[in-house]
């Protein structure tokens, strides 16, 4: 049923080809998952790419058309999708509005209350898993770190998300986080969309830390209470929280509301961080401009 | 749920789930008896009268029946040797599941039910984020990564790659709390907790029936709590989804609405507007509907 | 879901085990919340 014509890329436990639906003609994705290299048998991101994508249907996530064996390996059939936000973050050749940016921002977050809503965490968000189709819509794609919501009692890992989209709640080590990861993700990809540079690139964990505190404040008790009984919490450098006219120096573009959202999204304490419905709801995505049509966005 | 991969793929009737399992025997059936036609047809001139009978009397395969009670047998293994290993109750729901499921498409002819159980354990826990490395798995179950791993794919195959179960723990919590709110001051709450251990535990011996099949894991939950305190449950649902009894509520309201549209009308003169009731909460579950689907888990149950 | 068919209401709830959690030191600072306890287990309830 389906075509394998052109090497597109190679991760760690797949290799992905870009192809045709017989049947449709449409343009399709393969992704061939290796299965000799994992000594465990299949692989894990594998078990949770198909778990999690077989259970989502919505037009913000990455559609899983089909999956199949063959030559004793697993392929997932998933819809073709050409580039990505951070393709179009580095692309200085690319002008981009704060109505597109308003768009992006609303369709991601619909992808990721879908998410949230099945009781699922992503746990990778970060501008190159926001893949965007031939008619601009924004699909939350990789499903490799993704879980299910955990129960009152399971420990989670905290090294999850790539590290400059990383909660602080998980550098500090937190084993028993929620949804509010997710929003801290998207939050960082809402500044790096208006900074058009990423906004807390840390070299390391450690410095990660430092950088995240140095732009949004280290947080005190008072805000995020019995954060300071986090290990190596005494170990940090305080930094004050920006003052809303620092951060309307640092982003010159953004509307108040606009602001607001950020700040809401990047709220150190997780607990009160805003969740996908608040966002979703907030004034930002009620004032002009209204976000583009996306099939208009270039 | 109608979205779930479980109610799509994994729900049937009594009817069409033996019409599946028929079909998965007879297919097995139809494979074994070619081997053995083509094998006295290879060796017809070696074998002895009497070994041709002993072929004829002995080498028949498996009814449907036999080969419920071996997947009936071997799902029991599964859940004890589950246990034994100290895994989560979610992980062992998933397990014996992953196990009965695989048993649908195919048949124990065809594999060893004994080559499954601890695969089936093995993908539960990776599935269920409770990872073990096949090495410790294999030592602790006393088996080798090799027969672990042998069926893996095969079985993500046959589960027809639907990893994701949505078993009765969840909803028993959850009606443990909504039966405290519409009861509330009415349940004796130590009372309360008693029963929800011991469904919980009926819970788990319900997997190992073909209920999972039939009915959906909030109906096996109101029906095994229904089970232990049959009043509690007519009692909570009657007043939660009970139309008579919002009826009166509806009139009561109506009442007052009347006299606010009254109201209305006289003030304004105009045509009262329909009053949306659309902030009402919307009750559309049939009490005397669900009521009978759970006394039909029930019986199965019992 | 315009009607979940059940509202969360903690007041109402005697969960010694979900409430005793509330009160650890390394579940408020990771974010935990009760309510994320309930809101799923009553949405797997009345699905």
């Amino acid at each position: 049923n389906y075509t394998k014509e052109k090497k597109v890329g190679e991760g760690t436990y797949a290799v992905v080809y870009l192809g045709k639906q017989l049947s449709s003609g449409d343009s399709i994705a393969v992704k061939e998952i290796k299965t000799s290299e994992f000594k465990d048998g299949l692989d894990m991101s594998a078990i949770r790419e198909v778990k999690y994508l077989q259970e989502l249907n919505h037009p913000n996530v990455i559609n899983l058309i089909d999956i199949f064996m063959a030559y004793d390996n697993l392929n997932l059939v998933l819809e073709f999708l050409p580039t990505d936000l951070e393709v179009v973050i580095k692309d200085k050749n690319i002008l981009f509005t704060p109505a597109d940016i308003k768009s992006w921002m609303l369709m991601t977050l619909r992808g990721v209350y879908h998410v949230h809503r099945n009781f699922i965490l992503h746990r990778d968000l970060k501008p190159n898993n926001l893949l965007i189709s031939p008619d601009g819509l924004i699909k939350v794609a990789d499903f490799g770190l993704a879980r299910a919501v955990p129960g009152p009692r399971e420990m989670l890992t905290s090294n999850v998300v790539t590290r400059w989209y990383r909660a602080p709640e998980l550098l500090f080590g937190a084993k028993h986080y929620t949804y509010a990861v997710d929003v801290w993700s998207i939050g960082v990809i809402f500044a790096e969309l208006m900074l058009r540079i990423p906004y807390l690139p840390g070299q390391d964990d450690m410095n990660q830390m430092e950088v995240t505190f140095r732009a949004l404040g280290t947080p005190t008790d008072k805000q995020w209470p019995e954060v300071s009984s986090f290990p190596g919490y005494n170990k940090l450098q305080i930094y004050p929280s920006p003052s809303r006219d620092e951060l309307r120096k640092r982003f010159i573009a953004a509307t108040e509301s606009a602001l607001t959202l950020m700040e809401n999204m990047l709220m150190m304490n997780p607990q009160t961080r805003w969740n996908t419905i608040q966002c979703l709801e907030s004034e930002y995505f009620k004032e002009l401009p209204a976000p583009s049509d996306p099939a208009d966005i270039n | 749920y109608r979205h779930s991969s479980q109610f799509r793929m994994w729900s049937f009737t009594e009817k069409n789930l033996r019409e599946k399992r028929k079909k998965t025997n007879e297919r097995a059936i139809g494979t074994i008896n070619e081997k053995l036609r083509k094998f006295i047809e290879d060796n017809k001139s070696s074998l002895t009268e009497e070994e041709l009978q002993t072929l004829r009397v002995k080498a028949s395969p498996l009814s449907m029946e036999e080969e419920l009670q071996l997947i009936n047998f071997y799902s029991k293994k599964v859940q004890v040797i589950a246990q034994h290993l100290n895994l989560p109750t979610e992980v062992i729901a998933t397990s014996i599941t992953f196990f009965r499921r695989f048993f649908l498409d195919n048949s124990v002819m065809e594999f060893d039910p004994k080559n499954l159980v601890h695969t089936t354990i093995f993908l539960a826990c990776k599935s269920e984020n409770y990872f073990i490395s096949v090495d410790s798995f294999a030592k602790k179950a006393k088996s080798n990564r090799e027969a672990i791993l042998k069926y893996e794919f095969k079985l993500v195959e046959s589960l027809k790659f639907s990893l994701l179960n949505h078993h009765p723990y969840k909803p028993l919590h959850g009606f443990f709390l909504d039966i405290q709110t519409i009861l509330y001051g009415k349940v004796d709450l130590k009372y309360m907790g008693q029963i929800y251990d011991r469904c919980k535990k009926k819970i788990t011996d319900a997997l190992l029936t073909d209920i999972v099949y039939l009915f959906t894991p909030p109906q096996i939950t109101l029906a095994i709590i229904s089970m232990e305190d049959e009043q509690l449950i007519s009692r909570y649902l009657e007043l939660k989804f009970g139309k008579d009894i919002s009826n009166n509520t509806d009139d009561q309201e109506n009442g007052v609405n009347k006299e606010v549209k009254e109201v209305n009308k006289e003030e304004e003169g105009g045509v009262p507007e329909k009053v949306d009731d659309k902030h009402e909460p919307q009750n559309d579950i049939e009490l005397n509907k669900l009521l009978t689907i759970i006394s039909q888990c029930v019986d199965l149950l019992e | 879901d315009l009607h979940q068919r059940f509202e969360v209401d903690e007041t109402k709830y005697n969960d010694p085990l979900v409430q005793e959690l509330e009160k650890r030191k390394d579940y408020i600072a990771s974010g935990f919340r009760t309510d994320f306890i309930y809101e799923r287990v009553l949405t797997e309830a009345f699905m």
